[in-house]
């Protein structure tokens, strides 16, 4: 009787990926380790949902975008989009070789600006520079 | 677009629980530097919206957002690099006119302990409305603004020259004096409230009330009262320790 062959299971290592071979997102979304692979997900961030439109002027709310799943990223720990366009960005830069860039490395970053009431009714206008991900390397 | 219009799906959305969006969500306003919901004084939010200050700061926002990208080209002078901009409505107003002699002027005093910690003035200016003039006519009048260093309870008090703007009686408008020398004291001194006193003359000298040439103050209507706005350029970018 013949033997069906047997499938070579990849072998397993400890290394990080090249970052060039990073899954993208049309590839398959479950990688060797049945974990799924870090996806950019979109989040309206509404003030009149947290009931502070009474202080917030503008906007009522902004467009934010985080990432949901497993991010080769050693720090393996999921983050809302902007800490981790600012924070992974930074660490790649500090340690470009041990640090990949990650699959959602930022590519286009935006400002946001928010004006509100303070609380002796003085009217802010606070501008974060680089803090809204715009479009990142997911796709 | 930060605007609030909502951009088409670009990636399949999954729906956060509400725990965790409202989490996400206050984790996201704390990097915006929105700590937490300050309580308002009991101003109904529709009475407070037509005063000048907001409706001024919101003509900023709207320019500030529109610049998304850096290099945009600036959309104001004033604005350039700010980072942060407060806007401060003046507590105490008062009036050495009417009755009183020479010379005439008026005080505006302003609670700058709201100012955050380590940040650099880029630009300050304190705007207020001038109507035309109903007792002077066809005159050519100085309004100059000082910073009250120094009060004394048995002199005059002790004054630092900031601006003068040179207009006609019959002007209209808002007037902009610009305030940025004085900033240096003030961030010096938190905890004392900023003096500003306005000044008005006529080329041969002689004092005017500043009501009397059209300058309006507390008495104003909501839209056109006097105020303070400051540019900031914040130092040190927050960032936040990963959850």
């Amino acid at each position: 009787a013949v033997r069906p062959l047997k499938r070579r299971q990849p072998k397993q290592t400890n290394e990080l990926p090249h970052p060039n071979k990073l899954p993208g997102i049309f590839d398959d979304i479950h990688s060797s380790h049945g974990r799924q692979v870090c996806r950019r997900h979109e989040l309206y961030v509404s003030f009149r949902d947290l009931g502070w439109l009474d202080w917030v002027i503008a906007p009522q709310g902004y467009s934010a975008y985080y990432c949901e799943g497993e991010c080769t990223f050693p720090l393996d720990s999921c983050m809302n989009a902007t800490n981790h366009a600012i924070l992974q960005s930074l660490v790649h830069l500090m340690k470009p070789d041990a640090v990949p860039k990650a699959c959602c490395a930022p590519t286009k970053l935006s400002a946001t600006s928010v004006l509100y009431y303070d609380s002796s009714n003085n009217v802010i206008l606070r501008k974060h520079r680089n803090m809204v991900v715009k479009a990142c390397g997911c796709h | 677009s930060s605007s609030g219009s909502r951009p088409q799906h670009s990636c399949p959305q999954r729906r956060l629980g509400a725990r965790e969006r409202r989490d996400m969500q206050r984790e996201i306003l704390a990097v915006l530097g929105l700590p937490g919901r300050p309580r308002l004084r009991a101003l109904p939010a529709a009475a407070r919206l037509p005063a000048s200050a907001p409706l001024f700061m919101l003509d900023l926002y709207h320019a500030m957002a529109g610049d998304d990208d850096e290099d945009a080209g600036s959309p104001g002078r004033r604005l350039g690099r700010a980072d942060l901009v407060m806007s401060f409505v003046n507590m105490v107003e008062r009036d050495h006119a009417l009755g009183h002699h020479e010379p005439h002027w008026k005080e505006f005093r302003f609670d700058l302990t709201q100012i955050p910690a380590g940040e650099a003035v880029t630009a300050a200016e304190f705007r207020i409305y001038k109507v035309p003039s109903t007792q002077i006519f066809n005159t050519t009048l100085h309004i100059s603004v000082f910073e009250v260093v120094q009060e004394h309870s048995n002199r005059e008090s002790d004054l630092f020259f900031l601006d003068l703007q040179t207009l006609r009686a019959g002007d209209e408008g808002w007037l902009v004096l610009d305030v940025t020398a004085a900033s240096d004291r003030w961030l010096l001194s938190r905890n004392k409230d900023l003096g500003l006193r306005i000044h008005v003359e006529t080329l041969d000298g002689h004092s005017v009330a500043p009501g009397l040439a059209g300058l309006l103050g507390r008495q104003a209507p909501r839209s056109r009262q006097p105020f303070m706005v400051t540019f900031f350029r914040a130092s040190a970018s927050t960032i936040r320790a990963p959850r």
